[in-house]
């Protein structure tokens, strides 16, 4: 569940 | 940032401003200035008939992809508010699901042009005839509406920057599990607000945009009720094709 969400969410901000 | 005193510092509240800005600004899809050159590019009467005949369901794949498109940039700006990454992943995930739909219809007024009821969408301005091939006229019609209400507030790219942070940090989005945390943020992004629209001699601004946000609620339920009427018909279509992240926040 929200696989992607918490993928983007861990991605350190560019 | 939990451990800040209240009331804020002045200092505190024109850093968090500017962040906000700053945040606002680097995470904008499109800038001001090019939305501005590119007002008069309508789609001519081929192109709009070419949308007009895409079938139900290519529409709805079209727009899903677009919307997520527009979601992605709404949490980046998420995540660079301040505050935001020290709460805890679900509460996280549940200001996004909650919010980002709203933020996006926020950030489309600077996409709107409000002489000739066109909006920017694929590299053109277009109207509501755009999308007649989604089957959701009173959506779209809604919506439009929406974007011409907030263009008529005139705000400010710094105003509409602390608007979109305070559409989503709202600490009465249900199962929040740090809502004292959420609601401290909201708290100082108010007081933000309240500064900057004091700053501007604009006080008159803060009720209107507090209206905007039962409407802002109204448009994103009628967008799942939409939804749900279209997955009803076209199952395999939002399985299989529908962007995934589109999927996690709105089904």
């Amino acid at each position: 569940k929200h696989k992607i969400l918490h993928r983007l969410l861990q991605n350190s901000t560019s | 940032y939990p451990y800040c005193p209240y009331p804020p510092s002045l200092l505190h509240i024109e850093e968090l401003c500017d962040s906000i800005v700053r945040s606002h600004r680097d995470t904008s899809q499109f800038r001001l200035e090019e939305l501005q050159a590119l007002r008069w590019k309508l789609f001519s009467r081929e192109e709009i008939h070419a949308y007009q005949s895409k079938s139900v369901d290519e529409m709805w794949q079209h727009c899903a992809v677009r919307l997520t498109e527009a979601v992605q940039y709404v949490v980046e700006f998420a995540k660079r508010i301040p505050g935001f990454r020290g709460l805890g992943q679900n509460d996280q995930i549940t200001l996004l699901k909650t919010g980002s739909m709203e933020v996006v219809l926020v950030r489309m007024s600077r996409c709107f042009n409000t002489e000739n009821s066109t909006v920017f969408f694929d590299g053109k301005f277009g109207s509501t005839e755009l999308f007649k091939s989604l089957g959701c006229g009173d959506l779209m019609v809604a919506v439009f509406d929406f974007a011409h209400s907030m263009c008529a507030l005139r705000l400010t790219e710094q105003q509409m920057a602390l608007f979109c942070s305070l559409v989503l940090i709202n600490p009465d989005r249900p199962c929040l599990e740090d809502r004292g945390r959420v609601h401290r943020m909201r708290r100082d992004l108010e007081v933000c607000l309240s500064h900057m629209l004091h700053r501007d001699n604009q006080e008159s601004l803060q009720h209107k945009l507090y209206q905007k946000v039962s409407v802002l609620q109204s448009l994103c339920s009628l967008h799942v009720e939409k939804l749900h009427w279209f997955s009803q018909r076209y199952p395999l279509t939002v399985h299989s094709v529908f962007p995934p992240l589109y999927k996690e926040l709105f089904t």
